[in-house]
């Protein structure tokens, strides 16, 4: 553990929170998009399959639950509690497009041929596109609550973090996980353009709006 | 660099 990880792990935790807040005192989803959401449950599931046979930490374990618990639950909450403040009219990307080439890459990228390991491949291809049907979302809004973007950005920052992370494992540790990484990168550049308006516009005290 | 598949990162 180093203070990139550990700060990216906190700032991943962040995230969750200020989406929790987001829905808890606007009393709605508006804004989010439930592809996203239902995507990490995905990631997190069937990359925290080795809960059940693979001890690392306490502090991984407990990582892996709140991850898990805390996406179903904001599932729960678009999908039954605040249902009416969901618009599944402007969350339209497709998934399958996202899917289907996950799906293939972690059968040919993985680093055992086994269930479990083409599982954790495919979490982590997934986790690096999930943001899509959100800024794809945002795109199409063209503006969005001053919080949920900082949980995009607190979600952005998580990413960001992990890259010197690698950086110091690779040196410190000799320690190289090529597809984390490979996918980490990926994942990461997907925010620039949100980090730009975000940096920009509402740290300046201005609506997150796109322009026209 | 050893490659690791460890997977102790979340």
């Amino acid at each position: 553990m180093n203070l990139f990880r550990l700060f990216g792990d906190m700032s991943h935790l962040a995230s969750i929170l200020l989406l929790l807040y987001k829905i808890q005192t606007t009393r709605s989803v508006r804004g989010l998009s439930f592809k996203t959401q239902a995507l990490y449950v995905t990631v997190f599931v069937t990359r925290y399959l080795d809960l059940f046979y693979d001890y690392v930490s306490l502090y991984n374990s407990v990582m892996k639950t709140f991850f898990i618990t805390s996406s179903c639950y904001v599932l729960y909450l678009m999908k039954k509690k605040y249902r009416p403040t969901n618009d599944p009219s402007i969350d339209t990307f497709r998934v399958e497009y996202l899917l289907g080439p996950c799906v293939l890459l972690s059968l040919i990228f993985n680093y055992r041929f086994t269930f479990a390991e083409i599982l954790w491949s495919f979490s982590i291809f997934l986790e690096s596109v999930a943001i899509l049907p959100q800024l794809f979302m945002l795109q199409r809004t063209g503006e969005a609550e001053a919080i949920t973007t900082h949980y995009l950005a607190a979600l952005g920052a998580y990413r960001a973090l992990y890259i010197p992370n690698w950086i110091y494992r690779y040196w410190m540790e000799d320690q190289v996980d090529p597809i984390a990484v490979t996918a980490g990168i990926v994942q990461t550049a997907l925010y620039v353009d949100f980090f730009y308006v975000y940096f920009t516009k509402v740290l300046q005290g201005q609506r997150f709006e796109l322009p026209a | 660099a050893k490659e690791t598949g460890l997977h102790d990162e979340l």
